[in-house]
């Protein structure tokens, strides 16, 4: 895949935040996501989505970031809280 | 998915645009009121649940059309991206509301290049509203990506997936209404019900019979839904909630209320029931109770099931000061509690404790001003509020206020009185409406 800019890769943060793929950044720490935990976040929402999964902000995981949507979360926090317990 | 986010523990919610599109040039009220009314209608038809529409500020499900940061902690973004969330049931405060984004172009019946389609964003939120989460399943409508108009509301079949989430929430609708028959054979939909124009529109020509709106007096008149409805002999018209009237030609009660008599040729009364909002009519001993606008099944019932000695009832209105339910016959009057379902003691009264009424009526009923209005020949009465006496200015000619007559139509003859009594001095007021002019009130 081309090389992401820098706004892409925000863009995609943010939007994996928004919509419950990635927890918010710390808020105390600032602690930025990992590189695994936004791969993860990346192949779960490409899973959701019904896109090829690879882990990257390839153009069709980037095109369907800007399709209209429902602004709820696709997984809530007791989602998010109960695949950690899994873990 | 993920869990489901709890659900409503009762059966019977209401719901209230609050505001709308402010780009009513794409979509007017009656429009947008009528989309959500099939959205609901697309969940109430699989599961049991029952949503009515209300004009009050308490609705279970209250509908906004706003934009950008809208202080719910999910801020629209402008045209595209977000365009619409519901909160979940369980919810405290906020439980079913449902937001639409306005920087939208809100569409209905239009290519998918020309906007959003409302009813195909309505559907997939108030499956949120009702506890249905994001899917992954790719013909779901409860997937978070818009995926274009979803077609017709009068002929949209909601996809099984989707049909077995909310029965595993709520359980099957025993009695299933389907605007379609299961398995795609699409029958002729149901006519759109107290929202959509009633099919009269297919006969150009008015039937000869009917009624001059301007010079009749009305067998039985009711608020339903929030809009006024006029009924005389088998035709009744019908004004919004703004007092617009629907249509200058009166529409035809049998084809609109199903399952009357076909011998039907008027009606005594009506009242939409406080509780579960369904609608009685009355013809001497018996009464007819609608869901919408079809009537349920086991009726007719005679009158004595609400402990009413009498052998007709002149008028019935649900008093909005205690949600208690009035019939009137000649000059006595009766209350009676629709949520217990049975008579209050100490009646019948003599109806002249409303002060300023005339001694018979044709009937009455509640309006959103909190006025009670009651009617009886070509006039009508005011109460306002919990007063039990008429404010100062009544009576009033019905057809000027009402019904967009001119003072020279409303003041014609009567063409028929309904008792013997003669109309000897028909009060001049100030002419609400210009001479000679016509109001055409164009709904959805």
């Amino acid at each position: 895949a081309p090389s992401l800019t820098t706004e892409q890769l925000d863009m995609g943060v943010d939007w994996l935040s928004k919509f419950g793929y990635l927890p918010p950044p710390d808020p105390v720490t600032g602690q930025l996501q990992t590189k695994e935990a936004l791969t993860r976040a990346i192949k779960a929402m490409q899973k959701f989505g019904g896109l090829k999964v690879t882990g990257l902000l390839d153009q069709a995981t980037l095109g369907l970031m800007k399709t209209p949507r429902c602004s709820l979360p696709d997984v809530s926090e007791m989602d998010v809280a109960s695949r950690r317990r899994r873990r | 998915s993920s869990s489901q986010q709890n659900k409503w523990n009762k059966r019977h919610l209401s719901w209230r645009v609050r505001t709308f599109p402010k780009d009513s040039a794409l979509l007017g009220r009656d429009t947008v009121r009528a989309l959500m009314y099939y959205a609901l209608k697309v969940w109430s038809d699989i599961a049991p649940l029952n949503f009515h529409e209300v004009a009050g500020n308490d609705a279970d499900i209250q509908i906004d059309f706003t934009k950008a940061d809208h202080n719910d902690g999910y801020p629209f973004d402008g045209p595209g991206g977000t365009v619409a969330h519901a909160f979940f049931p369980g919810e405290r405060f906020t439980a079913g509301d449902t937001h639409f984004d306005d920087d939208e172009a809100w569409t209905f019946r239009s290519p998918e290049s020309h906007g959003m389609d409302l009813f195909a964003v309505a559907v997939h939120e108030f499956g949120h509203a009702i506890g249905l989460v994001h899917t992954s399943a790719m013909e779901s409508i409860m997937r978070p990506y818009y995926q274009g108009p979803v077609g017709d509301p009068l002929k949209y079949d909601l996809p099984y997936e989707d049909k077995v989430r909310v029965w595993q929430l709520y359980g099957v609708r025993d009695s299933v209404s389907y605007t379609n028959q299961p398995g795609g054979a699409s029958q002729t939909p149901d006519p759109p019900v107290l929202l959509d124009l009633p099919d009269n529109r297919s006969t150009p020509l008015l039937v000869q019979d009917a009624p001059d709106r301007c010079t009749s007096r009305f067998d039985a008149v009711a608020q339903i839904r929030g809009e006024a409805f006029f009924f005389k002999g088998k035709y009744f018209w019908r004004l919004t909630r703004e007092k617009h009237l629907v249509s200058l030609r009166p529409a035809q009660i049998h084809r609109f209320w199903k399952g009357l008599p076909p011998n039907l040729d008027s009606v005594d009364a009506v009242y939409e029931r406080p509780g579960d909002h369904k609608i009685v009519f009355f013809k001497g001993l018996k009464y007819w109770v609608f869901k919408d606008n079809n009537v349920e099944e086991g009726y007719p019932r005679p009158i004595t099931d609400f402990g009413l000695p009498v052998e007709a009832v002149d008028a019935a209105f649900v008093w909005q000061h205690n949600d208690k339910t009035y019939f009137f016959k000649d000059n006595q009057f009766w209350r009676y509690d629709d949520h217990l379902r049975h008579m209050d003691m100490g009646y019948p009264k003599d109806s002249i404790l409303w002060k300023g009424l005339p001694p018979h009526l044709d009937d009455a009923m509640r309006w959103s001003d909190g006025s009670s209005y009651f009617f009886n020949g070509k006039e009508y009465w005011q109460v306002p509020g919990s007063d039990m006496e008429v404010e100062a200015g009544s009576p009033r000619l019905i057809a000027k206020d009402w019904l967009f007559c001119t003072e020279m139509q409303a003041d014609s003859p009567d063409t028929e009185a309904k008792s013997t009594e003669t109309r000897v001095n028909v009060h001049r007021h100030p002419d609400h409406a210009e001479n000679g002019f016509e109001v055409c009130s164009c709904t959805s």
